[in-house]
């Protein structure tokens, strides 16, 4: 199993569909960078996407860069899995 | 595994050998009123599984309900399950299923995306676009999130861009999992409502997808939309957004409900289940009964229309 310690999960809000644009452009990059969970559909709605630890740092800065506000929706995602994998052993038990 | 479903914890998320399991179980204890069909094999030759609640009779006109599409959703087969539980439970003590089931059968595939759901709990979760192995496509989802476009049409707002959410597929039906459903629908020739079953974004929506333009039922499609929401609001006080899947959430075309209804399917609903605003595919376990609850008011008010407004 893969370690996602220190992978966040940001959510985006975008104002208008230039912002949603850059977004997208996200999407062609290699699929390793940027996870859309919910992905750039308009500007009304939120746009998650989780960010492996190594690319935080770059993906913040895009954000940043042109003017995208976000916030960090989870903190560490694996976190969350330990506490799930947890939760259906115990149930398993 | 699980003996028996009285022990099964209906609270937790589980993985596929268990939920199959389960399967087996319930159909064992409930043999006078839901059966098994086995509707295809998965890219990986996992049995795909219906589940069919029937009163008897031939040729009944019916309801379709999946899960799981998108298996990283965990959420979704966790309330598939509890729902034909709760169909079992409640017929012939709630008047409204029960008239439903007397008139009508109920088919629910839980694991829509077998491999997908398996590769979720022997890999990880978390990650989306992993290619499936073997497969020519690098970079969508087909082993894991999603399978694409349901009928996998290019068209106006799809994109041939694989790592796009609204990748069209190389072509249409391309996907056994997808085509399974197809034809068993097809060949079943009487459905008459269709609900696939999503998460995160706290949606009800009708067709069309691929089109800004109404559909012919429109008005009927939304004042039901809008009654299902109201219904599932009373129970935990969640809001849903709801309307055609093109004004809500986007054009695109290709996708479950287009077909159905372009097949002659009228009540064609394509959900996508709460979010707490925080946790995305991580929804916690504690809400999966929650989640559920709210999702059947929804669900039996779509079913009971459907019963009162035959076509």
């Amino acid at each position: 199993q893969m370690n996602f310690t220190g992978d966040q999960v940001l959510r985006v809000l975008a104002k208008d569909e230039k912002q949603l644009s850059l977004l997208r452009d996200l999407e062609g990059l290699k699929p390793q960078k940027v996870d859309f969970w919910r992905g750039p559909a308009r500007p009304s709605l939120p746009v998650d996407m989780r960010v492996p630890f190594s690319e935080l740092k770059y993906i913040k800065a895009y954000l940043e860069s042109h003017g995208l506000a976000y916030s960090i929706m989870i903190k560490d995602i694996q976190v969350l899995l330990d506490e799930e994998r947890e939760a259906m052993a115990k149930s398993r038990r | 595994l699980e003996r028996s479903t009285s022990s099964f914890s209906y609270s937790s998320y589980h993985t596929l050998e268990e939920i199959y399991s389960w399967i087996d179980n319930f159909v064992t204890e409930h043999s006078d009123i839901v059966s098994k069909i086995q509707i295809g094999n998965s890219f990986e030759n996992r049995s795909i599984l219906v589940l069919k609640f029937s009163t008897g009779g031939s040729r009944h006109p019916a309801i379709w309900i999946d899960t799981g599409i998108h298996s990283r959703e965990w959420i979704t087969h966790a309330t598939g399950i509890w729902t034909a539980n709760k169909i079992v439970s409640d017929y012939g003590k709630d008047r409204v299923l029960t008239d439903i089931l007397k008139a009508m059968d109920i088919f629910i595939e839980l694991v829509t995306n077998p491999d997908g759901f398996a590769f979720t709990h022997s890999m990880v979760r978390a990650p989306g676009k992993d290619g499936r192995r073997g497969s020519r496509h690098l970079c969508r989802t087909w082993g894991f999130d999603s399978l694409g476009g349901f009928i996998l049409l290019p068209g106006n707002g799809s994109n041939s861009n694989p790592c796009s959410e609204t990748y069209h597929g190389p072509s249409p039906q391309s996907e056994p999992e997808v085509a399974a459903i197809v034809n068993f629908i097809t060949a079943h020739g009487n459905f008459k409502a269709l609900i696939s079953i999503h998460s995160y974004s706290q949606m009800l929506m009708y067709p069309y997808g691929r089109s800004l333009e109404p559909v012919s039922n429109q008005r009927e499609l939304y004042d039901l939309a809008k009654d299902a929401v109201e219904a599932l609001y009373k129970v935990h006080g969640i809001e849903y957004f709801f309307g055609s899947i093109s004004t809500t959430l986007y054009v695109a075309s290709g996708i479950t409900v287009d077909w159905a209804y372009d097949s002659g399917i009228k009540y064609a609903f394509s959900f996508e289940l709460r979010d707490t605003g925080r946790y995305g595919f991580l929804l916690p376990a504690t809400q999966i009964i929650p989640t559920a609850q709210e999702t059947w008011m929804a669900l039996r008010t779509i079913m009971e229309h459907t019963l009162n407004h035959p076509y």
